[in-house]
């Protein structure tokens, strides 16, 4: 079986990417099935270290949404080595890639999201934190079956937005999977999240806060959108979305939100 | 605009076969950055990490959030209100921490937690401000605190 999963490793193994620079760094990608009777599988893709990969340590890297993918968003826009040029015909280099100072893992996470599949159509249907988490914990400890030289290495999980439920929901099943197994081969040490989705309630007036504070609307509206709306409630009411409606349509103007001073994208 | 870049180049066929994605042509949809199906029916959503975050902390993981503070989705306000009622003790007080020269933002660390802004990026941090990305990604690494000079 180790020869077997030695053989699954260097069938991943990609030799180049279409329109890709010299590097001098490895990259693997492929599937991993983390449900066989649903037929679910997640694609990852591991960008090692330029320099002395076997002493860095492996960095997870989980996008948000929910349903949007690591390699879209992680790999080719933040932190990966490559980025893809306007006409999408080549790759060039990242200078800031943070596989200069670790082995990088991009999971499209759930099933459904990018080259991650289901056989079963409902499960795209029914996802949820739960399952995601359930199916991540799976993913690493087969994934690192098939790649022996990252088990017990430091390991940390990193993402943004929604993965602010993500990163932290699957550091707790890690940890408790490592109580009830001794000897674990995750070493989970850390995460680190941005921009990341928190607490429903006070992420909800820090917005709005946020918006009244950086000129983005009016004091009325301000004012109208905390009278009319409880964000500890499971739903809006719909006086609650006419006044965030007439913030982002009368007030924020043609911007981007993801940036706020930055160009939109024509 | 980089995200329609992606769209292109991951549906290429010789992309898919250099990847070994999508081996057998059988997924039923093209490849694309967000999938409106799974954000149109997500079911189980926790309405605050805050407790996860309190086990973590207690199981001495070590934990950095950042915010770019010019994102309005997911702002630097939000985040903060949320981790305040986490109720953690300071260990460093708010000071700027510095990238090539100039501030990149500020942090304070907490006993269990570190928070961080980085100057002038939007939701995708490492995207917009790069080089403090980076800045801020070696020293989580490394354990340190972010540079004051």
């Amino acid at each position: 079986s180790v020869s077997l999963l030695q053989k699954e490793k260097e069938l991943d193994r990609i030799s180049a990417l279409p329109g890709q620079p010299k590097v001098a760094f490895s990259q693997f990608s492929g599937y991993v099935t983390v449900n066989q009777e649903h037929g679910r599988a997640l694609f990852y893709w591991l960008t090692e270290a330029s320099s002395l990969p076997e002493k860095k340590p492996l960095v997870l890297w989980l996008n948000g949404g929910p349903g949007c993918s690591s390699v879209a968003y992680g790999a080719s826009e933040e932190i990966g080595p490559f980025r893809i040029n306007i006409t999408a015909s080549s790759l060039f280099l990242n200078k800031y890639s943070w596989n200069r100072e670790a082995n990088l893992l991009f999971l499209e996470s759930p099933a459904g999201v990018g080259f991650s599949y289901t056989n079963t159509s409902s499960d795209l249907k029914n996802s949820g934190d739960k399952r995601t988490a359930q199916d991540a914990l799976i993913f690493l400890l087969r994934w690192m079956s098939r790649f022996p030289g990252y088990k017990y290495r430091e390991f940390y999980i990193a993402g943004e937005s929604y993965a602010g439920h993500y990163v932290p929901q699957l550091a707790k099943i890690i940890v408790d999977y490592n109580k009830k197994h001794s000897n674990s081969i995750i070493n989970l040490k850390g995460f680190i999240v941005g921009n990341a989705v928190t607490d429903n309630y006070y992420d909800s007036i820090g917005t709005v806060t946020y918006w009244w504070t950086h000129s983005m609307i009016s004091d009325q509206t301000y004012k109208s959108i905390l009278n009319h709306c409880n964000f500890s409630a499971d739903k809006a009411t719909k006086p609650c979305d006419d006044a965030v409606y007439y913030a982002m349509n009368r007030e924020f103007g043609d911007i981007d939100q993801y940036s706020i001073y930055a160009p939109t994208c024509t | 605009c980089t995200e329609s870049y992606a769209e292109k180049y991951y549906n290429r066929k010789d992309v898919q076969k250099a990847m070994h994605a999508n081996t057998t042509g059988s997924i039923p949809y093209k490849w694309t950055a967000c999938s409106d199906v799974l954000i149109k029916n997500w079911k189980d959503s926790e309405n605050s990490v805050l407790p996860t975050y309190k086990f973590l902390i207690s199981a001495g993981l070590r934990i950095w959030v950042f915010s770019g503070d010019t994102d309005s989705v997911v702002p630097v306000t939000a985040t903060r209100f949320s981790l305040s009622h986490l109720n953690l003790t300071i260990k460093t007080r708010w000071y700027p921490w510095y990238s090539g020269g100039q501030v990149g933002g500020w942090t304070e660390v907490y006993k269990g937690l570190t928070f961080a802004t980085v100057r002038g990026a939007g939701h995708e941090v490492p995207l917009f401000q790069p080089k403090r990305a980076f800045v801020l990604f070696k020293s989580f690494l490394a354990g340190k605190e972010l540079p004051k000079s």
